[in-house]
């Protein structure tokens, strides 16, 4: 099984709609998936129909009372209008757990040993994260072979990318290895002189981390997400959904290589 | 002092955008001004030229040794290019504070009572806090008189809206009063249904806790932050600048009202 976590401190920069989307063409590929919502507001859950302050189980119980077998894991996972598709959901209250967890440092493996635990049953899985540093993206990055780094193609998303990756670093010290990452360019608009001179810079300073082409700026994902629907199903031919098709042959290919 | 607090869990819609640029419009009207920024990603002291990894003091240092008398504070306040505008910078060591304080219950007046040592020095104070609920947000909470919730225009947005409204009722219970809360629709896009119906929902759904008017899709903020300027100083006759100038009149003059 193969994991992403799809990750960014700075908010709104596409991390759902890249996790959304990707998922989309995943299914059209007939693999079969995993979703994990680590997202204490749970755009992802909601996106797929579900409520997370209606939700009983979910990640959250996953750091209460451990869970040890793979059944009962089983029985945590939601179905989702995409075929082969599940859902780890998220639940609100997330939100307190960096404050339960306080100092206890035994808590950054929980997500990673429960998609151990289910690795058999998927062939992909990706982790859509809230924007904040904290134990829920250390969990994200104990747990996934790659990491997806959506960035706005603007001013105030770039100028915190390089820290955040600095901040990265220092986390992943405590970890076995480093993981790979991949900065995927969002929200481009080449008539906006700002975008055009941010990917620029992005990909003068971060060069081959810089995946080679960009995620433009499509209203119809909008469009999709009040339909409850990846744009990658919704409008497949839109330029926002053959963008990400051309990121998961991408993602797809390099593993190969790997 | 009138102190406003910039809030909303949903990331990317508009908060440091919103902070930014009626501090613009109040420094052209010649009032005194303290920003202060909640944010560990520290996107509103990046855009006023300080990087939030170099700050030594600044929020972080309050709930690490609170400091007293209002000399020391002052001493900790920046100038910015703005006239009459200082910041109580971010640092990146923020992130770390839900977990060091965990449940320490004591933390959730910090801001408050550093704002209060301060009020006689500043007409207007703006907070922008971080996309989470959490400390940080508690103590905006707190530390404002009221509340100013950026909502973009979507489904992904609106849908936690109400959510988090319901939250802050519950936090709310244990500060000795609610807080009033406008919302302020953002990056309004009147030729995407998707936009016109998230905003009707919105007006359904929040009636009068929505601004009677909206915050246009201007790609001029972008323009504006890569200048390092708010817009409404780099291009007031601008339709996202005049929004924001609507705006403040309206939150000056209900302050009038009140
Ligand atoms: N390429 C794009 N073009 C236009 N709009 C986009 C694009 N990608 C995302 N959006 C829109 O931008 C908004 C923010 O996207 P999204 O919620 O996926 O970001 P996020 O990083 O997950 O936010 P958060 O930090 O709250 O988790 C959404 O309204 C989404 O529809
Ligand atoms: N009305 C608008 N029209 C077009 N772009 C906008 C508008 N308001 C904000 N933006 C752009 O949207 C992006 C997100 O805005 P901003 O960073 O202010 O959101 P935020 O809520 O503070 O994000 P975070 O959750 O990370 O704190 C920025 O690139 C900003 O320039
Ligand atoms: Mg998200
Ligand atoms: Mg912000």
């Amino acid at each position: 099984m193969k994991t992403w976590a799809v990750i960014n401190q700075k908010g709104g920069v596409g991390k759902t709609t890249t996790a959304i989307t990707l998922a989309g063409h995943l299914c059209s590929l007939e693999k079969r998936l995993l979703l994990v919502d680590l997202d204490p507001h749970g755009s992802l859950s909601a996106y797929l129909g579900y409520d997370p302050d209606q939700l009983k189980t979910g990640i959250y119980s996953l750091f209460m009372e451990p869970t040890v077998c793979q059944a009962d894991l089983a029985k945590m996972l939601l179905p989702t209008p995409l075929e082969n598709t599940w859902l780890f959901p998220a639940s609100a209250a997330l939100a307190t757990l960096d404050r339960r967890m306080g100092a206890d440092h035994g808590k950054g493996l929980v997500v990673a040993r429960a998609i151990e635990c289910l690795a058999n049953r998927f062939q992909y899985g990706i982790i859509d994260c809230p924007p904040m540093l904290g134990i829920l993206m250390i969990n994200a990055l104990a747990a996934c072979d790659q990491l997806l780094i959506p960035a706005q193609t603007d001013y105030l998303s770039i100028n915190g990318l390089d820290r955040m990756i600095h901040t990265l670093g220092m986390v992943e010290k405590s970890l076995a290895r480093r993981k790979p990452y991949l900065i995927v360019p969002t929200m481009y608009d080449k008539r906006t002189r700002a975008s055009v001179d941010a990917l620029a810079k992005m990909r003068q300073v971060h060069q081959s981390r810089v995946w080679g082409s960009v995620i433009p700026i499509d209203t119809k994902f909008r469009d999709a997400s009040k339909a409850g629907m990846p744009l990658s199903i919704y409008q497949p031919k839109s330029r926002g959904s053959q963008a990400y098709l051309q990121l998961i042959h991408f993602l797809l290919d390099e593993g190969q290589a790997n």
